[in-house]
């Protein structure tokens, strides 16, 4: 079963 | 003040039609150098990087850098109201509260003005830092559209399998199951439907099928796309302006 990752672990905020 | 005129409404309409169906605020940041905009969906799974150059207008001029706070069904409306082959200048103050857009059909003498309000909008402006990729694909974008939208019909999950000569396109669900294989080349008569690949790493990723059918809508701006894959990091796919360009960055799906 696959499951959706996020962009939060890979782009920080400025 | 800024004014940046398109030669052409409808380079401007196909930006915004390129990505106004997975985000909706966005702030588009004006600057002596162009414009840039950047937003992530609500599931914080897409990221949109937009940038158009100076190059990309007919003219531009940008005194005092200025944020421009859309809401892009907003904005669609407006576009809408225009011509595709009327010019379109983008006309705004130092400190906006509206955005002037201003259609001139050259060869009739007509002249549409519109004016859209600003939003003040809270977002996050995300580093992109220059990632590492495994493997990148550069292929025509009709070509990528039509795969995935063939491939959608069959699960809410693609797989993009790509080794040193192959790239494998995969879907997998409850009707059936579809597969799409294609191997580089170049053509040489018409350069634009070759496919290249450059390889470091065999990948294997698998992508959420309803972002890439948002993403598919860049095609529009550009005979190509470019795929970059990393087991590491989200998928970048590219569409290039003449100056500038509209990228997606997307978060892959997992094995559990």
């Amino acid at each position: 079963k696959f499951k959706q990752s996020s962009l939060n672990k890979f782009f920080t905020k400025t | 003040m800024l004014e940046a005129k398109f030669e052409e409404a409808s380079l401007f309409k196909k930006i915004i039609d390129g990505f106004k169906d997975c985000v909706q605020l966005v702030n588009f940041q004006c600057k002596e150098d162009g414009i840039i905009a950047q937003a992530v969906d609500d599931s914080r799974v897409l990221l949109v990087s937009l940038e158009i150059g100076i190059e990309a207008f007919q003219e531009y001029r940008c005194d005092h850098p200025v944020t421009l706070g859309i809401d892009l069904n907003s904005l669609s409306k407006v576009l809408r109201c225009g011509n595709n082959s009327d010019t379109l200048t983008l006309i705004a103050d130092d400190t906006p509260d509206s955005v002037l857009l201003l259609f001139e059909d050259t060869k009739k003498d007509r002249i549409a003005e519109y004016s859209l309000k600003l939003m003040d909008i809270d977002a996050d402006f995300l580093k992109i830092e220059e990632l590492a990729y495994d493997t990148t694909l550069l292929m025509p974008s009709s070509e990528f559209t039509k795969i995935v939208r063939d491939l959608s019909q069959f699960s809410d999950s693609l797989n993009i399998m790509i080794t040193k000569e192959t790239i494998k396109f995969v879907a997998d669900g409850d009707i059936g199951s579809g597969s799409v294989i294609l191997k580089p080349f170049v053509n040489m008569d018409k350069p634009e439907e070759s496919i290249k690949l450059e390889m470091d790493q065999p990948v294997d990723l698998t992508f959420g099928s309803k972002y890439l059918q948002d993403i598919v809508k860049g095609s529009a701006l550009s005979e190509k796309v470019g795929v970059r894959l990393s087991s590491e990091a989200p998928a970048l796919f590219q569409f290039d302006l003449k100056s500038g360009y509209l990228q997606f960055f997307l978060a892959p799906k997992f094995n559990d």
